[in-house]
């Protein structure tokens, strides 16, 4: 099944928390 | 003995562009303009000149109660001196790892310490499986617990190549070469044009590159 096939750290690096892009929007 | 004039001090914890352009990828231009993006940030609850977790959470997520550990890893790291709030300093020096110039090596390595939670200097797999979670729960998706004890024991199975069940700084790496996308979030392409997306600075700058 698709979800295991999933690697964890890509899921993980999904987090919003880990975009700091937001940090720059005026 | 005469008096010196004081040398004119912006905030506590700030320091010359000139210097911290000289340890990050920034010019100088880009160092003041992020002074600029700076004093936004670290003036939107509390105007002490010093960014709180408060102030970088209502800044990711527009909303200042909003708790979430990722976020807060990042904080952490950023608080160099580990005082509870991130200083300009603190915060050019762990934005140029960001920067689309810095080196790969140091990409990799801060998303280690981030994602090493207890300092162990390793990722071990209750790390992985609690960043799982996490995540799934930021994102309200549910998946089953095999499904997320499978997704975990394939990908730690993957990383530790040694197979002594926790992922070491070298296997992380290797990991990393091999799964680039990893450390996409590693790099904001805005900080190339941090000059544009503050134009205001610009005008005022003193400095010429």
């Amino acid at each position: 099944t698709a979800p295991v096939t999933m690697n964890a750290f890509e899921l993980i690096s999904t987090s919003q928390g880990l975009n700091l892009s937001s940090l720059f929007e005026k | 003995m005469g008096c010196y004039p004081s040398k004119q001090v912006k905030t506590p914890g700030y320091e010359e562009p000139t210097v911290l352009a000289a340890e990050t990828p920034f010019t100088v231009s880009e160092v003041e303009a992020l002074y600029e993006l700076f004093k936004k940030l670290s003036s939107s609850i509390i105007d002490d000149g010093l960014i709180h977790k408060e102030e970088f959470q209502l800044a990711l997520f527009k909303n200042r109660n909003k708790r979430n550990l990722f976020a807060d890893r990042i904080f952490d790291l950023f608080d160099v001196k580990r005082n509870g709030v991130i200083e300009f300093g603190e915060f050019v020096r762990s934005l140029g790892i960001f920067h689309p110039n810095a080196p790969v090596e140091d990409k990799i390595a801060f998303a280690f310490r981030l994602y090493d939670l207890r300092h162990t200097g390793f990722i071990e797999r209750e790390e992985l499986k609690e960043m799982v979670l996490a995540l799934l729960h930021e994102s309200d998706l549910i998946l089953s617990d095999d499904v997320i004890e499978q997704i975990v024991d394939k990908t730690f199975s993957d990383a530790d190549t040694k197979g002594d069940g926790k992922i070491d700084q070298e296997e992380w790496k290797a990991f990393v070469l091999k799964h680039p996308s990893l450390i996409k979030n590693m790099t904001l392409p805005y900080l190339k044009d941090i000059t544009i997306v503050f134009p205001s600075f610009v005008l005022s700058s003193e400095v010429e590159d």
